[in-house]
């Protein structure tokens, strides 16, 4: 028996709305600990990782591991019935393939989970969400990869387009300077990746959920785009970058 | 503008 209820059914509907056009299809994997997803965009060059935590929830109760397999966009349309101070109410019979009183059709995905090991990242940058997003989408407006370099002085994006380039640098803040504005790094040696910027555009749909982003890069390695959302945990994204050839 | 590697390159699956 699966019985999860949200107060703020919000919070769900932004974290869906952040995801429905990167995956179709995931599964739902719930159990005690919380209710996670993993999975890969249909060119399996981007990956999303979310995780809810119980405590997150107004009521978390589930009594055997459950893995409900969901067509994102079906469940976003669903939750578009609840406004955002709805209580959203998610109950799985084990017997049974269907959720709540919407009736949802559960489907059956065949999803491969990849393991993420918890390595170390040679940089590692916070910065405002906002601020991410804006300099992604207009970077997509002039070229359609980015190269994001960091040093310990601060975060640069570069992009070639047909008819111009651009160049953005976002110093690193002082320690005073307040959250929302701070650009903090952590760097073991400075790091560039180049980056096809059509899937950092979509992981910054998630930029209602978090104030700050955190990007984490190691040279020839995934970068991880991070979400923190104050109660129920992550959304993390990663981006297989480009290789010269 | 370079060569797009899979994920499951980098993350093998469990």
């Amino acid at each position: 028996m699966l019985e999860l209820r949200l107060t703020r059914a919000g919070l769900l509907k932004k974290v869906l709305e952040s995801i429905r056009d990167l995956v179709t299809d995931a599964n739902f994997d719930c159990a005690a600990t919380g209710c996670s997803l993993q999975a890969m965009d249909s060119s399996r060059v981007a990956m999303l990782s979310l995780l809810l935590r119980p405590d997150g929830f107004e009521h978390y109760r589930c009594d055997r591991n459950i893995s409900m397999g969901m067509n994102l966009a079906n469940m976003a349309r669903m939750l578009r019935c609840a406004s955002d101070d709805d209580t959203v109410t998610i109950n799985a019979d084990d017997a049974q393939d269907k959720i709540s009183d919407y009736e949802m059709k559960l489907m059956h995905i065949t999803s491969e989970n990849l393991e993420i090991p918890e390595a170390g990242y040679e940089a590692i940058v916070k910065m405002p969400a906002s601020l991410f997003a804006r300099i992604c989408k207009d970077l997509g407006t002039i070229g359609d990869t980015v190269m994001i370099s960091v040093t310990k002085e601060g975060i640069q994006f570069f992009t070639r387009g047909d008819i111009r380039t651009a160049n953005i640098f976002c110093r690193k803040t002082t320690p005073v300077a307040k959250e929302k504005e701070a650009i903090s790094i952590e760097m073991e040696k400075p790091v560039s990746l180049t980056l096809a910027l059509r899937y950092l555009i979509s992981f910054t749909k998630a930029t209602p959920l978090a104030k700050q982003v955190t990007i984490s890069m190691s040279y020839g390695r995934p970068i991880v785009v991070e979400y923190k959302m104050e109660i129920m945990d992550h959304i993390r994204f990663y981006l297989v970058p480009k290789v010269e050839e | 503008q370079g060569v797009q590697l899979s994920i499951t390159e980098f993350y093998r699956t469990t």
